[in-house]
């Protein structure tokens, strides 16, 4: 389960305030997964209080309502990649960037495919730089792209570009893998599906069997 | 009190939050940072194991506007129906109460019940109404909280609200699980010449796919 409570002393109208809270919630807890469990308890409450003394907050297309919403977005993706990097068991977060999709909905779909792809957590734990494994998840996401215009990095090493796998230095991305897994670091995932101004993240984590010893030993 | 909050402030180490870049900076606190707000966190004896603490309140001063975000789960918990009903009729709210140990999650009625009575039980002490209080819960699901042990701590919580740095931080442990770490964080931003603060504070670690609407 995942819980949250947001403050902020900003000056926002009731329904505006609803609306910025739910589009944040889409880009940062909503891109989150750890094991594709989805809990009977997920809440996030945010309060606004107004006593800042800022401008009144009337419309989602204000200044202030433009600052107010990517400080928002920047708290609860904060908070949701450190659930993400907290992941039971996790050695590691995954962080999965989507861009070249027609829109920001379908670019975050096809990151949270990936970051939620079992085979692909698995392989992040085994420090095995599986190209296959990320194009798969990014290919059932249930978004339509052209498999020949699919790039795939992982850090700054490509592993394929065009629809093509290319002939990468195996030891450097392994070692990329292992240094995040030693560290606890993160390890980037980097995906273009085509030339659409559609850009998404989401989180995860990697798979090992710690998991299943915690789940297999914690009664819900 | 100021020992409880303390105490439970350092009980788990705070995660590393990784913010995004912005014309924002990070400051110290989390859910207390922003003007307005106190929070508290202590032991109240619902864990089954341990005495990490399991019980958080956040509270506002003034009637603050207030969103939420609930899972899509359609077997959703008894808080997360509660907080939807009180949400659907009210635009403010004063305070969230949180319970880590038991879900409250598929307990029928009178889980429904037990969320009532907190929310109640709390309004009272803190001189609202019932439905400027919402619930949170989490822990095991098919448990009922242990209501006894959370109604007998809600005075001494009301008495550990601190809008400082630790109370924030008190609360952001006693809202967690199976979390090896607290997560919380602040940011402040200049706009206009005025400073906006933002604060939050998350738990999760397993059972964590989030379709929240």
């Amino acid at each position: 389960t995942m819980l949250g409570v947001i403050t902020t002393d900003a000056l926002v109208e009731s329904d505006v305030w609803r609306k910025m809270v739910q589009v944040a919630v889409s880009r940062s807890f909503n891109q989150i997964t750890v094991d594709g469990d989805t809990s009977t308890n997920d809440t996030v409450i945010a309060f606004a209080s107004g006593l800042s003394g800022s401008n009144w907050i009337t419309s989602m297309n204000s200044y202030e309502a433009l600052l107010l919403q990517t400080g928002l977005d920047a708290v609860m993706q904060g908070l949701a990649k450190s659930i993400a990097w907290d992941g039971e068991g996790a050695t590691c977060l995954i962080e999965v960037t989507v861009t070249g999709a027609e829109g920001e909905a379908e670019a975050g779909k096809i990151a949270r495919s990936v970051a939620a792809s079992s085979l692909v957590k698995a392989a992040v734990y085994g420090r095995d730089p599986n190209w296959g494994r990320i194009a798969a998840a990014a290919g059932y996401s249930g978004i339509s792209f052209d498999p020949n215009n699919l790039q795939i990095l992982l850090g700054d090493i490509m592993l394929m570009d065009g629809g093509q796998p290319l002939a990468f230095d195996r030891v450097a991305a392994s070692n990329y893998l292992i240094n995040a897994g030693e560290t606890h670091g993160t390890v980037e995932i980097k995906i273009t599906v085509g030339n659409g101004p559609g850009y998404g993240k989401a989180w995860g984590c990697d798979l090992s069997y710690d998991y299943v010893k915690i789940n297999a030993e914690y009664t819900t | 009190a100021a020992s409880d909050v303390n105490e439970a402030s350092s009980y788990i180490p705070a995660a590393p939050i990784l913010l995004p870049d912005g014309v924002w900076k990070q400051i110290p606190g989390g859910v207390t940072a922003a003007k307005g707000f106190k929070a508290a966190g202590l032991y109240g004896g619902l864990r089954a194991k341990g005495e990490k603490p399991d019980l958080a309140l956040v509270t506002c001063d003034v009637d603050a506007n207030v969103a939420g975000a609930f899972t899509t789960n359609v077997v959703a918990a008894a808080p997360v129906v509660y907080c939807k009903n009180v949400l659907s009729s009210t635009k403010t709210a004063r305070a969230v109460l949180i319970n880590a140990g038991q879900a409250n999650a598929a307990t029928g009625d009178a889980g429904y019940q037990d969320v009532l009575e907190c929310a109640n039980a709390l309004a009272t002490i803190l001189q609202i109404r019932p439905e400027e209080v919402l619930i949170e819960s989490t822990g095991v699901i098919g448990h009922r909280i242990k209501k006894e042990a959370l109604l007998s701590s809600l005075p001494r919580l009301v008495n550990s609200l601190s809008p400082s740095i630790q109370g924030g931080d008190s609360a952001a442990v006693a809202i967690t699980t199976t979390d090896l770490v607290s997560k919380s964080v602040a940011i402040e931003y200049e706009v206009r010449g005025t400073s906006v603060r933002v604060g939050g504070m998350a738990k999760g670690s397993g059972m964590i796919h989030p379709n929240m609407a």
